[in-house]
């Protein structure tokens, strides 16, 4: 499945 | 994470603490624009909406925390604080920036990593963060004498994202699949923006001279 594109940066 | 979002994060923590400082201390938001601030909390608030959903790190959630309160503490003062708010250039800060949000909404429904309501409200924040500091340097161009405090602010906001733009360089070379071209496209005009301030600042630094921007 898709990669949840987790936004890891502030 | 490495050193150079770490110095990201800490510039952009020390710019909010700078000019809370100056608040603070002087009770006077003088030269601050109300827009930028207000700008600003909305791209915290449209970029952290996983705070209460995903966890990454104590360090992620409490940096969160302190972006989102500090700069609605800031937006409040500045609109409510009895003191604080006669000091707003309220004719001054006159840049028209819901064209900004409508202009960063408009590109984020156009240009997102996935068509999801954080995905979208994420890039919307990425677009909207690369022009909110224009209310504040028109501010800055019209107010003729820059205090320090201010133009440190401003410095250490624009200094910010250049940390990040190494660190999205330091990323894509040592991790495969980063690449993030919205952050990087916007990051780069964010920091652009800065350019002619940055200019400046280094001349009234070297002349000792008080910051003025040329109208």
């Amino acid at each position: 499945e898709v990669e949840e594109t987790a936004h890891d940066e502030l | 994470m490495n050193v150079f979002r770490f110095a990201g994060d800490m510039t952009h923590l020390f710019s909010v603490l700078v000019l809370l400082l100056k608040i603070y201390a002087t009770k006077s938001c003088s030269g601050i624009s109300l827009k930028t601030q207000e700008l600003y909390a909305l791209v915290f608030l449209t970029r952290y909406l996983d705070l209460l959903t995903d966890f990454i790190s104590l360090y992620n959630t409490v940096m969160k925390l302190v972006f989102i309160s500090s700069s609605l503490a800031i937006v409040w003062c500045m609109r409510a604080h009895p003191v604080v708010r006669r000091t707003y250039d309220k004719d001054q800060d006159t840049f028209r920036h819901y064209t900004l949000v409508a202009g960063s909404l408009v590109l984020a429904l156009l240009f997102h990593d996935r068509f999801t309501i954080r995905e979208v409200c994420w890039a919307f924040s990425i677009y909207l963060e690369a022009v909110a500091i224009l209310p504040q340097l028109v501010l800055l161009q019209r107010s003729r004498n820059v205090d320090n405090l201010t133009g440190q602010y401003v410095f250490f906001l624009g200094a910010y994202r250049a940390f990040y733009i190494l660190n999205w360089i330091y990323r894509y070379f040592t991790e495969q699949h980063f690449s993030r071209w919205i952050p990087w496209i916007a990051g780069l005009v964010q920091t652009g923006l800065y350019a002619d301030f940055f200019y400046y600042y280094y001349l009234s630094w070297k002349n000792n001279v008080k910051l003025q921007l040329p109208a």
